[in-house]
């Protein structure tokens, strides 16, 4: 079957996790019984970063999203604590 | 604007704050008018009233520091992320970290002190991040010019919605 291939390098998918994991939620869960739930995780909470920051929101990394994820910011949380 | 889930805020008019670790950055006195002029920006507009103290314990408690620095937040080196601050309350609540392996200036090079200590101490008063793009209280650091700098629309309307306004309309 065809794949798409990846926009995002493995770094960059791994700066995203951690930028997720950070202000957003709690992506970053390696345990292979819930994987399956934190990507579920990854792509909700990165819907979420992408509306927040008014990109389109589609839930898949693309180089548009991980340059926002690169700019310098606050550690605070954009979720409401 | 936002707030914090809550809606915590002070509850009293004057609020101390104490610098404990400064920046090799700048000299203490233009790091304490930079701090001073970023709190100013709020007691402009509110009736908030901030006072520097030098020793004991102050609402806020403010350091320059990089990596661990006595939280469970450690900073993660150059660029990244800037500076952190804990909403209004007991204990902790409102004391602000900047990530000193970071460059801090006041100017347009590198990053301006009083535009992030300006966002940080809207998260110690009690304002979330804000969605939108022109407000001091975006998550991601942009510089602007800062002579004569005022708070923007969109975060005096969030603190107002906190504290008041200093002059009742």
């Amino acid at each position: 079957a065809p794949t798409i291939a990846p926009t995002v390098s493995p770094e960059e998918q791994d700066l995203a996790e951690a930028y997720l994991s950070n202000f957003y939620g709690d992506v970053g869960v390696t345990n292979s019984s819930v994987r399956r739930l934190a990507k579920s995780s990854f792509n909700l909470d990165l819907q979420a970063m992408q509306a927040f920051f008014g990109l389109e929101v589609t839930g898949v990394l693309n180089n548009e999203t991980v340059e926002v994820m690169k700019a310098p910011r606050c550690g605070v949380s954009d979720i409401s604590r | 604007y936002g707030h914090f889930h809550g809606k915590p805020r002070w509850r009293k008019t004057l609020i101390t704050y104490r610098i404990t670790n400064y920046t090799p950055d700048l000299t203490q006195s233009q790091v304490d008018t930079a701090i001073g002029q970023a709190f100013q920006l709020y007691s402009d507009v509110t009736p908030l009233n901030f006072k520097q103290v030098s020793s004991g314990t102050a609402d806020i408690m403010i350091l320059f520091k990089g990596g661990s620095h006595g939280d469970f937040y450690p900073f993660d080196g150059r660029g990244g992320v800037l500076a952190h601050a804990n909403s209004p309350g007991q204990g902790q609540g409102g004391d602000t970290h900047f990530d000193d392996d970071e460059t801090w200036t006041l100017t347009q090079r590198s990053v301006n002190l009083l535009l992030v200590a300006a966002h940080e101490f809207g998260h110690a008063l009690g304002l979330d991040h804000s969605r939108d793009r022109r407000a001091l209280m975006y998550p991601t650091y942009q510089y602007v010019n800062t002579n004569g700098y005022k708070l923007p629309d969109d975060d005096r309307r969030g603190v107002q919605a906190l504290y008041g306004s200093r002059t009742p309309v």
